[in-house]
């Protein structure tokens, strides 16, 4: 089984006030790639949704690449880390 | 911070200066994603603090050794966020981490960089002696807000950063209600992006710039290399590591009476005249000796018992010294004396065992003498702080260089601030912590001294844009020293620094306060970087929110409004557009001078700009030719519009390629 690794979705600008409604937004996008409201709610890690649109969750390869293929997605980027300068 | 707001004009015993017309950034909050905080640091007390600013929406998170009350008028935020973190790292344990499981900083990483922008006065501070004064941030009432979203992993004793957790971060502080977003982070070079909104980082920091937040990142510390600077998207402030006007002099006595001044942090006991050593084989020897820093260890105990041992290093980080410190401490020696490129790291060796820095020239020096004597012997005294000239500033040995690798028509980094041998606050936790201070080098150092003179800034120009901040530094930045010496920048060989190393050179923050003219950036602007960059339509529609169409042909990367012209590939001849606005007196009349790079005409029409009550922006046209044959490496020069009271300074650095897309390596 592919292992899943933290994907960041980038979407690019909020396209909503209501924080609570871009979060749901982003679940359901989620639920529609990976099949269920609680496969979606076990893989999410963040959905930005202050500053601007997004998520992290946990993908496969194979599931970034699905979900980079969706409208509205600007990006999809592993995870990585940074270091203190 | 003893020495850095001395040393750029913003002394708090100055009669009349920034500091005082903008009550020391009171109403400014400066956000920083980080280690944490200890909230008890003396830098974050709030005396003399007003009332919270009335749009504060952040709040103080309990946690492991944190809570609510931690926070106060000064420290008026405080979060973590370790999502990514977890999910990424199986193996760490939070009950067994040494890190605290909250915004407590553990390492002292972030206490060090909100003290040096934000921190309160602390009177009669210094490192063991050392670095005496008042430690104190660039806007000491500006308030802070901590995002911790970087972890201590007990198993790799470093600490990591994942870019979820930063992402996150980041979304709440634009939520918070932040004015300035700190960030002494970087990617680890080479860089993943081949863009800068795949970088994330950026792409938190774009949406922050567009609602106005001033994103200020630290430049790295893959230096002197070329093109290792990171964050260098258009719309961070990117900052370069300069050295103060300030150095930590330690005499070494040769048994020949010759003394010499090498640099340390040496707080122990004088050391006597005690035996010298330069490890090499005497000639008939089976064993092993070596004289190189990081090959001490190989020496026969007997070798360095009971000695000074002299080393040679090609190594210019710290690890160099300790390794070298550690390897003569066990053999029994009593101290060693480095021979290296400069590094500016300088670091106090554990346990105050003496490690004094010198360079090859010195080095070379003693190990004549070494040779010429048959005991030859040296005294260690104490490391000293001076201060002043002729203490020379230069680019930190370990601050990334530009040109930009992303976009080499971007000039980065943008500014230069002071980020070496910083005294600042610290967490008691961290081993180097000297009663809650410590002394540290990095662009991680560097960045808040920007962040500190952007909250001042703020709190004088509340409606300027990011990109108006960024331009005033930029523009009115020193080419020198505050003496007006030439500021050299380390590297394989010394040099004058350039626009790569510094950007605009070394933040004045007096001047930046008055600028006159600014090279102004808004949406459109960014939209234009984006297209040139070769974003598509949706994609960029996607990221402003809004239907965005780029012109056809798509735009170039060299009108995009930077307070800086850089052209990496000029064959011909190159026309760009730049538009200033007035913030200045409404009537004013610029005009142009130009000091060429070797071998490049610069056409500026018009030659002057008139400003009035109806006419605020103005643009003009640059038009570049080489006379150059060859490919040629980049050349300096400077474009200035001039007042008589106002220098609007802007670098213009222009590379000839003849041959284009051609790499070569005669």
């Amino acid at each position: 089984a592919e292992t899943s690794k933290v994907h960041i979705v980038y979407l690019g600008e909020k396209q909503h006030e209501d924080p609570e409604f871009v979060t749901e937004s982003h679940h359901q996008m989620l639920s529609s790639l990976l099949g269920s409201k609680e496969d979606a709610h076990d893989s999410m890690v963040y959905s930005y949704r202050q500053g601007f649109s997004g998520f992290a969750a946990k993908l496969t390869e194979s599931q970034a690449k699905n979900i980079a293929d969706l409208p509205g997605v600007v990006h999809v980027i592993p995870d990585s880390l940074y270091e203190l300068a | 911070t003893t020495r850095t707001w001395d040393y750029l004009g913003l002394s708090a015993s100055n009669p009349k200066n920034l500091l005082d017309d903008v009550n020391m950034g009171d109403q400014v909050i400066i956000g920083f994603i980080d280690t944490g905080v200890w909230p008890e640091s003396e830098s974050f007390n709030d005396n003399g603090v007003g009332p919270i600013p009335s749009q504060w929406r952040g709040g103080c998170e309990s946690g492991e050794n944190f809570i609510s009350t931690n926070c106060n008028r000064k420290l008026i935020g405080a979060k973590y966020f370790m999502n990514g973190f977890l999910a990424e790292s199986q193996g760490f344990n939070s009950t067994d981490s040494r890190d605290y499981i909250s915004a407590r900083d553990y390492l002292g990483h972030g206490t060090h960089v909100a003290s040096i922008a934000g921190g309160s006065f602390v009177p009669n501070i210094s490192y063991k002696g050392l670095a005496g004064g008042t430690v104190r941030g660039g806007a000491p009432r500006a308030r802070i807000a901590i995002y911790k979203a970087c972890w201590y992993m007990d198993q790799l004793q470093d600490i990591t950063c994942s870019s979820s957790d930063i992402l996150k971060a980041m979304d709440e502080a634009i939520h918070d209600g932040v004015h300035v977003l700190s960030l002494s982070l970087g990617a680890q070079v080479p860089l993943y992006p081949e863009t800068d909104l795949r970088d994330r980082i950026s792409i938190g920091a774009f949406h922050a710039v567009a609602k106005g937040i001033v994103v200020v990142c630290a430049g790295g510390n893959a230096g002197p290399a070329a093109q290792t600077v990171v964050n260098t998207a258009p719309w961070i402030l990117t900052v370069a590591a300069t050295t103060l006007d300030r150095s930590f002099p330690t005499p070494v006595t040769l048994g020949n009476n010759k003394t010499i001044l090498g640099q340390a942090l040496y707080t122990g006991p004088e050391l006597g005249f005690t035996s010298l050593v330069y490890p090499e084989d005497p000639g008939n020897s089976i064993e092993t000796f070596s004289g190189v820093c990081e090959r001490l260890n190989l020496n026969p105990n007997r070798t360095m018992a009971g000695k000074v041992v002299l080393c040679f290093t090609t190594e210019t980080l710290h690890a160099a010294v300790s390794r070298a410190a550690s390897s003569v401490k066990a053999a029994g020696g009593l101290g060693v004396i480095i021979a290296r490129n400069p590094g500016y790291n300088l670091t106090p060796c554990r346990d105050d065992f003496p490690c004094v820095a010198i360079d090859y020239e010195l080095g070379t020096d003693i190990l004549l003498y070494i040779r010429s004597t048959r005991s030859p012997v040296v005294k260690i005294q104490p490391s000293r702080t001076l201060l002043g000239q002729p203490i020379g500033t230069k680019v930190a040995t370990f601050s990334s260089r530009g040109p930009n690798s992303i976009a080499p028509a971007i000039l980065k980094p943008d500014i230069g601030a002071p980020g070496v041998s910083i005294l600042a606050a610290t967490s008691p936790d961290s081993n180097q912590s000297s009663g809650g201070f410590d002394i540290l080098a990095g662009t991680s150092m560097a960045a808040p001294v920007i962040s500190g003179v952007v909250a001042l800034l703020k709190a004088l120009h509340p409606t300027w844009s990011p990109a108006a901040f960024r331009s005033a530094i930029v523009t009115t930045a020193w080419r020198t020293d505050p003496f007006g010496e030439q500021i050299f920048a380390e590297g394989s060989s010394r040099k004058v620094a350039d626009p790569f190393d510094y950007g605009g050179g070394l933040v004045n923050p007096e001047k930046a306060a008055e600028p006159g003219l600014v090279y102004d950036m808004g949406p459109q602007d960014y939209i234009l970087y984006l297209c040139s960059a070769g974003y598509n339509d949706s994609s960029i529609s996607q990221l402003v929110g809004n239907v965005t169409v780029c012109s056809n042909p798509k735009p170039s990367i060299l009108d995009v409004n930077l307070p800086s012209i850089t052209i990496p590939n000029l064959k011909d001849e190159v026309n760009l557009t730049r538009t200033v606005s007035n913030v200045g007196p409404v009537d004013s009349v610029y005009k142009v001078m130009v000091e060429p790079p070797l071998g490049v005409q610069v056409v500026v029409t018009p030659e002057s700009l008139v400003f009035n009550s109806t006419t605020k922006r103005v643009s003009y046209m640059v038009r570049v030719t080489t006379t150059h044959k060859i490919n040629t490496g980049f050349y300096f020069g400077s474009l200035i519009w001039t007042d008589s009271v106002h220098n609007v300074t802007i670098a213009v650095s222009v590379r000839t390629q003849i041959l284009q897309n051609y790499y070569d390596e005669n």
